[in-house]
């Protein structure tokens, strides 16, 4: 990853999978 | 170049996996203690336990679907550290501190063990 410009994402990533359907 | 590393998705995923197996999706395996049965994926066992990884990956061991734990592992240390697993969150009772210890032993989680002797040294007033 040297020389890659990161940027970081706070955001949630994927879906939640629901308590219950 | 560039990468976006989403900082939050180690632990999404894993909120993804206990919601699994509150619902009981793909589990895989009954742990027994004692009495109490315990429903969990395989993986994440294996993911954090040495000896859940040497089970499951022995190849006669890997297809059991029940594995049953030494009768003197307690079954409340070992929810705890179930727990653990599935949220990253470790709930250290006074009371339960011993058995909690054992059991991360006999599991072979060896950063649990250290945190807990720190924990019981902290709370050492001598």
């Amino acid at each position: 990853y040297e020389g890659v410009n990161t940027i970081k994402e706070r955001g949630r990533s994927i879906h939640e999978i629901p308590r219950q359907d | 170049d560039s990468c976006i590393q989403f900082t939050r998705h180690a632990s999404d995923v894993l909120l993804n996996l206990n919601r699994l197996r509150s619902r009981d999706i793909l589990t895989d395996v009954t742990i027994l203690v004692n009495r109490q049965q315990f429903r969990a994926h395989k993986t994440v066992l294996m993911a954090c336990s040495g000896l859940f990884y040497s089970i499951f990956t022995d190849s006669h061991k890997c297809n059991l679907n029940a594995i049953s734990l030494d009768p003197k592992v307690d079954p409340e240390g070992f929810a705890i550290l179930l727990e653990f697993m599935y949220t990253s969150r470790l709930t250290l009772k006074e009371s339960l501190i011993m058995s909690i210890m054992n059991t991360a032993i006999y599991l072979q989680m060896d950063h649990v063990v250290d945190t807990c002797h720190r924990f019981i040294k902290s709370s050492d007033p001598s």
